[in-house]
């Protein structure tokens, strides 16, 4: 593998003289300016814009885009710090190159190396350093704070948000669609079940809470059943619940609800089973207000912003990684695993129709990255229960697949060729399932590098999928087995393994997953496993099914688990070297294309899909060494 | 969609807890 090329003109160079900056860039010069004003008046010496908004949400609305507007850099990962002088973005792997094509030379970009020593070598002593409380998780400030202890720089809560204040009208207005209940019948329970569930998990907690704070937007959207749009890719709605063994209060506005959402939700009383209704904005008046009793309050450390935490008196609070609604919603009864199994089958056809019409048009040389986007995102619009994207469809061709997520736009994309490799990570989000699948293929004749890497991508992938182990196992515990093939040549990947996925809710549903801070594996969980490989400026790889933790026949009696894959679209053959698959590697990857066969074909037969059909049975065909 | 790695700032707590469960 060669290193990426120098001199490329798609990403800034600060230290040429004069500096450049590619046509991607946004000149932040203004913005800069007029936060810095606002910083003064305050008297800070620095201001932390997080990525985030009051909910911890990893996706977010577009007045929320802080992070974004003030720097230019629109990955969803990665804080901000501003200073009088300089400007930072600190993000993961996946964002360098577009962080280097967004930004202007007014900003630093850190690769590593934390927030809190940066803040300490630029921030005098006596300085203050500046934060919106509600965009700061519990964890976020509890860690910045620890490090800050002692040097005489401290953090300063502003409820007022000074970047909000600098974008002034220029700001997009907060959404207003309205909030609407899920059918019956693509719901696992009913709202009054999970309550009595949830209420059930707190009289059993050791530390006996009288209430849960449920700030995280997925899981009051979970509990009662409700969606609505307000974040792109996402059906939530603003909202917190506050849920006590004799009330449970909802946090909302409440005009966007019909007469018959209000009484889908027993709005006209007050018993335990009635859900009060209260303003948004009133949340912060009204925990402090319920902390003045005797009382405890579970929250998470994760999900509950600061502005709420800092009402809430320190012996009156339980702090846990997760709320036990996470917790719950984790794992799926059997009417959510068919409901999510169901739109799985669905989206397959999707991703099948779309390789297909590939494979016709792009010799022709008429599809571009972003065309191909368009095109398979309208293939999901036109299934059954389908509310669009889960995310920004990642289609990549050539250099571009090398940065995790890149998405194309129409100014911006390169054109597919039978030269390159291709990935493409997309899913949907339908009333019964939120789907996420990636297939990497090439058309003409890969080198034997993107071989030999496509291989032990997919080999990582199976040895993870097909992995027996014991119940309640962590997930970082897993894994290196995704890892193992590439690391016994020397290549890695800068991302995680997987991630939960949910009943069209979050298509990254967190807390189940493969690193040190997800909870551990059990039956009925579902995750993706998704490993890469990544060429920097050259070509990127990624093989990702999602997979329901089953349990395992085991030769002696135990709880063990294992994975039974519910994405159905073969991998690409002319990327696959057999030569380098363990005979347990081919008899499994066998196996899943006769699984494939049954699920997906009888579907495609129904709808006369036959072009796809065929193109399906020559794609699983048995593979042998 | 590729998640993405886990932060340093939160591995310690959260390896803390992971170990803890993991010896019950």
């Amino acid at each position: 593998p060669q290193a990426g090329s120098l001199g490329r003109e798609d990403v800034r160079n600060c230290s040429s003289n004069p500096p450049f900056l590619p046509v991607t860039a946004v000149n932040t010069t203004m913005r800069l300016a007029a936060l810095r004003q606002q910083m003064q008046a305050w008297n800070l010496s620095a201001y932390i814009i997080t990525d985030t908004d009051a909910h911890m949400s990893e996706y977010i609305g577009k007045h929320d885009e802080r992070r974004a507007w003030i720097s230019g850099f629109s990955g969803t990962a990665g804080t901000a710090v501003v200073t009088m002088r300089k400007a930072a973005v600190w993000t993961d792997s996946r964002y360098w190159t577009q962080a280097e094509r967004q930004m202007d030379c007014n900003w630093e970009l850190h690769r590593e190396g934390d927030i809190p020593s940066w803040v300490l070598a630029e921030v005098p002593a006596e300085g203050r350093v500046g934060f919106d409380p509600f965009l700061m998780s519990v964890d976020f400030w509890e860690n910045f704070d620890l490090e800050l202890q002692g040097s005489k720089r401290y953090l300063v809560s502003i409820t007022t948000n000074l970047v909000d204040l600098a974008w002034g009208s220029e700001r997009p207005p907060l959404p207003s669609q309205p909030i609407y209940a899920l059918p019956e019948e693509f719901t696992g329970s009913t709202w009054q079940e999970k309550v009595s569930t949830v209420r059930s998990y707190m009289k059993n907690h050791t530390m006996a809470p009288t209430a849960l704070l449920l700030s995280a937007l997925d899981e009051t959207a979970w509990l009662f059943n409700l969606r609505s749009s307000d974040i792109p890719y996402n059906p939530f709605f603003y909202s917190y619940t506050l849920l006590t063994d004799s009330s449970i209060r909802l946090f909302v506005n409440k005009s966007r609800l019909s007469l018959e959402t209000l009484q889908y939700l027993n709005t006209n009383c007050t018993s335990s089973m009635c859900v009060q209704l209260e303003d948004y904005s009133q949340v912060r008046d009204s925990v402090k207000a319920y902390a003045s009793g005797d009382v405890m309050i579970l929250i998470s450390i994760e999900y509950t912003n600061y502005g709420l935490y800092e009402v809430i008196p320190k012996e009156k609070v339980v702090i846990n990684m997760y709320t036990p609604v996470m917790g719950i919603k984790a794992v799926k009864n059997s009417k959510e695993q068919a409901l999510l199994k169901a739109s799985h089958v669905r989206d397959a056809v999707v991703v099948i129709q779309y390789l297909v019409w590939l494979e016709k048009n792009v010799p022709k040389g008429t599809v571009d990255e972003f065309s191909g986007a368009e095109y398979i995102d309208d293939l999901r619009r036109k299934e059954n229960f389908s509310s669009g994207p889960s995310f920004e469809t990642i289609s990549a061709s050539g250099l571009n697949a090398a940065l995790a997520h890149y998405s194309p736009t129409k100014e911006v994309n390169h054109k597919l060729s039978s030269d390159e490799m291709y990935l493409v990570d997309s899913g949907g989000q339908y009333w019964d399932g939120t789907t996420d699948i990636t297939r990497t293929v090439h058309w003409g004749t890969p080198t034997a590098f993107q071989k030999e890497a496509y291989t032990r991508v997919l080999m990582g992938n199976i040895d993870l999928s097909r992995i027996i182990f014991p119940a309640n196992t962590p997930g970082r515990i897993l894994d290196a087995l995704a890892r193992k093939a590439l690391w016994e040549v020397g290549l890695n990947y800068g991302h995680g393994t997987g991630h939960g996925i949910g009943n069209f809710l979050c298509v990254h549903e967190w807390p189940v997953g493969f690193q040190s801070n997800n909870i551990n594996m059990n039956k009925g969980m579902f995750t993706s496993i998704e490993p890469g490989y990544y060429q920097d400026g050259e070509f990127g790889i990624r093989l990702e099914d999602v997979a329901l933790v089953v349990e395992a026949k085991t030769k002696y009696p135990g709880a063990y688990l294992t994975f039974e894959v519910v994405s159905f679209v073969p991998y690409d053959r002319n990327l696959i070297d057999v030569s380098l698959l363990s005979p347990e590697h081919l008899q499994y990857l066998n196996r899943y294309y006769q699984t494939i066969r049954e699920k997906v074909g009888p579907e495609l037969q129904r709808r006369q899909l036959l072009e796809e059909l065929a193109w399906l049975e020559e794609h699983t065909k048995p593979l042998s060494a | 969609m590729a998640p993405r790695t886990t932060s340093l700032a939160s591995l310690w707590v959260a390896s803390t807890l992971a170990i803890l469960s993991w010896s019950n």
